[in-house]
């Protein structure tokens, strides 16, 4: 569907439309430990962007350790304070639409989680 | 900015790229020269050049819309979620999502944003975003580089960073005639995570 500007698009279209990934609203606040229903749907997110090193799609609602560390690794990249838990800031921008290209590739990522903490040295020197 | 792993690129004897769309999406010229804005955006700051021809079957990089399922095992999944995805060097594939509200025309900007419109996207912005990854680029964390993976609602991002700039540098070199980044790019408050000051 191909609009020529903003001013072209029919006035139904200026209301937010639902995504699949709406539904991550009612995840708010979510943490480790917890179980709850659509928290398998999140995991098939990580799984989909790399996030989530798993060759099997049978995810399950439980807040487990897997889903906070990739948690922990996407606040990491998009700048996100990392909580592990899934606070307004990452839920906002969980469901922002986005490029389907994964952010970590064969569980490498060279966004902000796959770069030495700040302040680290990042060249190893020997004194003479 | 980042790579694919193994960071590959059109090879050395490869600078003269070609393009070429779907027959079948039967896209207008006023579409069409979306895309050519968005290659040249990227051959000013580097050697290669972008030709769009008339053979999708022979054309380095093939564009296209669809929906849903298109036999890449990516399926879309309808109006936004995941907008568009490409191939790293020298696949050339580049797919969009055809369920989306695309905006050929973004402008007028202000600030960034055309529109609190939360269910179209600029069609160039995504354009721009996935030619970088047709030419080995991956996904930065650098929020305001063409390459940070989402677009949030109403904006339009089309403007290569500094980050993008040097990316795509490291693989091909620059263009002799690139003369630096827009001057009208102004520095934002905030930096990389090399501690590097950033644009915005």
């Amino acid at each position: 569907h191909f609009f020529p500007n903003i001013s072209s698009i029919p006035p139904n279209l200026l209301k937010p439309n639902a995504t699949a990934w709406d539904a991550f609203n009612k995840l708010l606040g979510c943490h480790s430990g917890q179980t709850v229903d659509g928290l398998a749907k999140i995991k098939k997110y990580f799984h989909y962007f790399g996030y989530i090193n798993n060759s099997s799609s049978n995810f399950t609602d439980d807040f487990d350790d897997t889903l906070e560390s990739a948690l922990k690794t996407y606040q990491l990249n998009f700048n996100l304070n990392t909580t592990g838990v899934l606070d307004a800031p990452t839920i906002q921008h969980l469901i922002k639409p986005r490029c389907g290209n994964a952010d970590v590739v064969n569980g490498t990522s060279t966004m902000n989680s796959g770069k030495p903490p700040a302040g680290s040295p990042t060249m190893h020197t020997v004194a003479h | 900015y980042s790579f694919f792993p193994g960071r590959p690129r059109w090879p050395a004897n490869k600078r003269d790229l070609t393009y070429a769309f779907v027959p079948q999406n039967g896209l207008t010229d006023d579409i069409k020269i979306v895309f050519t804005r968005a290659f040249d955006r990227w051959s000013e700051v580097t050697p290669l050049t972008f030709t769009e021809i008339a053979s999708y079957q022979s054309a380095d990089i093939k564009i296209g819309f669809f929906s849903g399922d298109h036999n890449d095992g990516e399926p879309f999944d309808g109006p936004m979620g995941t907008l568009a995805h490409a191939f790293s060097p020298p696949a050339g594939h580049f797919h969009l999502d055809g369920e989306e509200n695309w905006v050929i025309d973004g402008a007028p900007i202000v600030d960034g944003n055309f529109f609190s419109i939360l269910s179209a996207v600029d069609l160039e912005s995504v354009a721009v975003h996935e030619i970088g990854h047709l030419l080995g680029l991956g996904h930065s964390s650098v929020e305001d580089a063409i390459m940070y993976p989402t677009l949030g609602a109403g904006t339009r991002r089309v403007e290569l960073r500094n980050d993008d700039i040097l990316g795509v540098q490291e693989l091909y070199g620059s263009n002799p005639n690139y003369t630096g980044p827009n001057p009208n790019l102004t520095p934002s408050r905030g930096s990389d995570t090399n501690g590097a000051p950033k644009f915005g």
